[in-house]
């Protein structure tokens, strides 16, 4: 059986609310070193990848893998009902028809649940190889979001270029062009302000900005993003949790001219 | 314009 206790309602919500517009119908994958999910959104442009490892429940069981299949619409409704500071339980059996979710108020004796029927998704998994990416920026998650909100009003489309002079979001849109350019950036009293730019080799690529504007949801997660880029190959935009815990999304690059 | 490349022909099934 599993079951899985969560300090804060608030990250399971947040999690959920950052890819449910990318994804709908995913399988939660339990075991014990916790819970993970992958998706792919339906034009198989973009790929979901959350872990949320068992050190981040207390307590965690979960005696076998087990495949929750849940409409993230459904898990959107139900969630709704906790409030921010609820604790989060996920019960299930081992071969279960339904999840079970238990919010408890930590300041009062009020304790709801709930349950959502379980679907059955046959869901292809991916493999994502190992890369060593040519360029990896650090950033903070709410300049990427506005930079991303700023260009899509220009363009269907963003150029990353990376290079020693720093990363430069361009677009070319029908009524004219932008271009933001970071440059490394270290800010001693806020550190989730720094800009950090490693780069192997120059990079250049272009993404449809509407799923970045979309992966940006997830900005409350996390005050940092880490975009990590090699000509060629799919984007890696990653939001850290606690606990080694995190939220990634995957984004094939445009190709051709 | 360029093309929008697919995530499942950089990403094999397991």
């Amino acid at each position: 059986m599993l079951e899985a206790r969560l300090e804060q309602a608030n990250l399971f919500k947040k999690v959920v609310d950052a890819i449910k517009d990318l994804v709908q119908d995913c399988n939660f994958d339990c075991n014990d070193s916790g819970i993970a999910l992958q998706a792919m959104d339906n034009s198989h442009v973009a790929l979901v990848s959350m872990m949320l490892r068992s050190e981040s429940f207390a307590p965690f069981r979960c005696d076998r893998n087990i495949a929750l299949g849940i409409n993230l619409t459904s898990l959107t409704k139900v969630l709704k009902c906790a409030q921010s500071d609820d604790i989060l339980t996920l019960k299930a059996e081992d071969a279960p028809d339904v999840v079970e979710l238990v919010f408890e108020s930590a300041e009062s004796d009020r304790i709801s649940e709930y349950s959502i029927k379980l679907m059955d998704i046959d869901q292809e998994h991916l493999g994502i190889p190992e890369t060593d990416y040519g360029a990896t920026i650090s950033m903070p998650a709410a300049e990427f979001q506005r930079i991303c909100r700023d260009l899509i009003a220009l363009s269907e489309s963003v150029s990353i270029e990376c290079s020693k002079e720093g990363v430069k979001f361009a677009c070319q849109g029908d009524i004219g062009s932008g271009a933001v350019t970071l440059r490394q950036h270290t800010n001693v009293d806020k550190p989730e302000m720094n800009v950090e730019i490693n780069m192997s080799e120059p990079v250049s690529l272009t993404f449809s900005l509407k799923y970045l504007v979309n992966f940006c949801k997830a900005s409350g997660l996390s005050n940092q993003v880490r975009l990590c880029l090699s000509n060629e190959v799919p984007l890696l935009v990653e939001y850290s949790l606690a606990n080694n815990s995190h939220l990634r999304f995957y984004l094939a690059p445009k190709i051709g001219d | 314009g360029a093309g929008q490349g697919n995530i499942m022909s950089f990403f094999g099934k397991k």
